[in-house]
């Protein structure tokens, strides 16, 4: 019989226009 | 000291171990720094992509979402700033989109989701992600793989754009046609093209070099059939525009030299295998311009026979390539207004654009079909030239 895989936990990700703008604002926080 | 003793394939899981603080190094020895051209990463197509993704592998495994979730992040940073700093350079671009691909695989070869294992061994079923679900990042990394496909199209667009009206349509190969010149744009023929000039050879040379690098590179096949697709589109495109708004680019040996330059295109889709990549088909429009340019036009007959051969071309386009015709010596009439009056009428049940340019700037529609990667993860090694010493194999 096969093995049913566990139930995986679904890692919400933002979007990549999302991350553009969290990068962004680390960008300009660093000197 | 401790004795070095190599481990065997059969004791590594595929995984790659790395200690939190060592994050940036990764990011910035395996892509930020990493030279395309470098021998180890030739071994393997795909390499950076599978060492990311054994990375990911080991954060799944101990479980530990917020690290899964900070080397992703960093990873699809890391592309984009290289891709930023480096964003008109073939290599890199096309380097990236192709380990950006081949990580998406992975992280669906992967997945342990069924649709996506059909083709893998039992090892590599053992090596599916645990813990973690990424289909949230997969999107983020497959538009991510957009963006660095419509910046490879801009890049080559870029290289191509200064080759194409001299290499398609200005440069001159035929021999015996040269002289053809239609009536008072007579020039010195010269079998050689002026230095600096580009010729379709220069436009062979590049497609040659765009392919081979995309090659080297392990790109998707599927994917490089859409590029090259791309890249006739713009030489079609462009060529057919210039055409149209260039009275001395129409006349009979025009179409001849059209012509034949569009079979060396053909032949190189053919030597290359690519004839099913819809390539060809871009060109039509300026295959169909030049047999206008080939064709008679003065009866009812040749009319009919104009309006069922133009088909992929607007009636915009037709009229204008008939009233910019120029005859190639006294003994040939220009076509007449009366006749471009007959193709109007039979043409004006057409329901097309009026617009007379192609939009040389349009990009089809990219897809990445899933291309699962037989490589099995526990053989992976890592040569030293990359600096990554600090991973650990498990």
């Amino acid at each position: 019989s096969t093995q049913r895989p566990r139930p995986r936990v679904l890692l919400k990700a933002p979007t990549l226009a999302e991350m553009d703008e969290m990068n962004i604002s680390e960008e300009e926080e660093s000197p | 000291r401790p004795v070095n003793i190599p481990r065997k394939e059969k004791d590594f899981q595929g995984m790659l171990e790395y200690k939190k603080d060592d994050e940036l190094k990764l990011i910035k020895n395996l892509i930020l720094e990493l030279k395309p051209r470098g021998v180890a990463v030739n071994l393997i197509p795909g390499l950076p992509a599978y060492i990311l993704f054994m990375c990911v592998r080991h954060a799944d495994y101990i479980n530990d979402d917020q690290r899964v979730r900070s080397l992703l992040t960093s990873t699809i940073n890391g592309i984009k700033k290289i891709l930023k700093k480096r964003s008109d350079d073939f290599e890199i671009v096309s380097f990236w989109l192709s380990n950006t691909c081949r990580f998406l695989h992975c992280l669906k070869q992967y997945s342990g989701e069924e649709a996506f294992m059909k083709h893998n061994t039992p090892r590599q079923n053992d090596h599916c992600l645990r813990n973690f679900d990424l289909a949230e990042y997969r999107q983020v990394i497959s538009d991510l793989a957009i963006q660095i496909y419509q910046q490879l199209t801009k890049v080559m667009e870029n290289v191509l754009q200064p080759m194409i009206v001299s290499g398609m349509l200005e440069h001159e190969t035929i021999q015996g046609v040269s002289g053809l010149k239609p009536t008072g744009l007579r020039k010195r023929t010269s079998s050689v093209a002026d230095e600096g000039t580009y010729t379709l050879d220069s436009i062979v040379r590049q497609l040659n070099n765009f392919h081979s690098t995309m090659c080297q590179h392990g790109m998707d096949p599927e994917l490089i059939k859409q590029i090259v697709k791309q890249m006739f589109y713009i030489i079609g495109s462009v060529t057919l525009n210039n055409l149209l708004l260039r009275k001395d680019m129409c006349s009979w040996s025009k179409g001849m030299q059209i012509r034949y330059n569009v079979s060396q295109l053909e032949e190189w889709l053919r030597d290359k295998n690519l004839q099913t990549s819809g390539a060809k088909e871009t060109l039509e429009p300026l295959i169909q311009a030049a047999q206008l340019l080939q064709v008679k036009k003065k009866t009812d007959e040749d009319a009919e026979a104009i309006c069922s051969m133009c088909s992929a071309l607007t009636t915009a386009q037709i009229v204008k390539v008939l009233n910019l015709y120029t005859p190639v010596n006294e003994f040939e009439e220009r076509v007449t207004a009366s006749f471009i009056r007959t193709i109007q009428v039979r043409l004006q049940n057409r329901k097309d654009s009026p617009q007379l340019l192609m939009d040389a700037k349009h990009i089809f529609p990219v897809t990445f079909p899933f291309n699962p990667s037989s490589l099995a993860l526990e053989s992976i090694q890592i040569p030293s030239s990359m600096n990554l010493g600090f991973l650990l194999r498990v």
